[in-house]
């Protein structure tokens, strides 16, 4: 199975 | 004061109908150098970027610098109001409460306002960085449209892996599996209908059906889409805008648990 990833694990908050 | 003007609503029209399905409501940005949205989905898995410029408008003034919250709901509602052949002027006032959408038909004779209530928005503004990508894959965006339409009835996710040799999309669900190869066009004088890959490495990875479903409704504003891949990071998807700009959508990929 595969788990969606969040896109704020990517980019910051600025 | 704001005002934005386009001759041709049809363009504002598309990019409604763009995010609509992803967005309830999105920041505009508005500067000397144009109009700016950044803003992720309610699950926060994707991201949309859009950048309309200026100079792409017919006519643009802006005195300072706006930030506007607005339902896309109702600017949805309110587009759909307009002709394809109106042109569109979007109005504020320097501190404004409400924006206004004005409609008037090619032979001037009919002119419709609409004004809208602006919300208050705390968003959460993110730094995407300047980022490399492993493969850009450039391709006709009907035919992307057609890939993830097709694939998703047989997976929740596609896999798209792109070698040097071309890209490769599959689906894998309970009643069977599907795969579209794509090879790289030899003789790209078809310029809209080619597949172009440039690769500096090759790359796999998994998105959901449900996000690149959505992103393809902004085929009808591009013949072409930029596919930006690397190995773990997000996914960029690119529609240019005629010559006023373009839509980005990030969204993050899915991971082996």
């Amino acid at each position: 199975a595969k788990s969606q990833r969040n896109i704020m694990a990517y980019f910051k908050v600025r | 004061m704001f005002e934005a003007r386009l001759i041709q609503s049809s363009i504002l029209k598309k990019v409604l109908d763009a995010v609509k399905d992803l967005l309830n409501e999105a920041t505009f940005e508005c500067s000397d150098s144009g109009i700016q949205v950044q803003a992720m989905d309610n699950a926060h898995v994707s991201l949309v970027a859009l950048n309309l410029r200026s100079d792409g408008f017919d006519k643009y003034r802006c005195d300072r610098n706006l930030s506007m919250g607005m339902s896309i709901a109702t600017m949805s509602k309110i587009l759909k109001c307009a002709g394809p052949e109106d042109t569109v002027t979007l109005r504020a006032a320097d501190n404004p409460d409400t924006v206004a959408f004005i409609f008037e038909s090619s032979n001037k004779e009919k002119l419709a306002e609409y004004e809208m209530k602006l919300i208050n928005m705390d968003q959460e503004h993110l730094g995407i960085p300047e980022t490399f990508y492993s493969c850009v894959v450039k391709m006709s965006s009907h035919e992307f449209a057609r890939i993830v339409r097709d694939l998703s009835q047989f997976g929740e996710n596609i896999t798209i892996a792109c070698t040097k040799e071309g890209v490769k999309f599959t689906a894998i669900g309970d009643s069977g599996s599907a795969n579209v190869k794509l090879a790289q066009t030899a003789d790209a004088s078809e310029e809209n209908d080619a597949v172009i890959i440039e690769m500096q490495e090759s790359v796999k990875l998994s998105f959901s059906c449900r996000y690149l479903t959505c992103f393809v409704k902004a085929t009808p504003l591009c013949s072409q889409v930029q596919l930006s891949i690397s190995n773990d990071v997000p996914l960029v998807c690119e529609y240019k805008i005629g010559d006023i700009g373009q839509i980005r959508y990030y969204l993050a990929p899915k991971i082996d648990d």
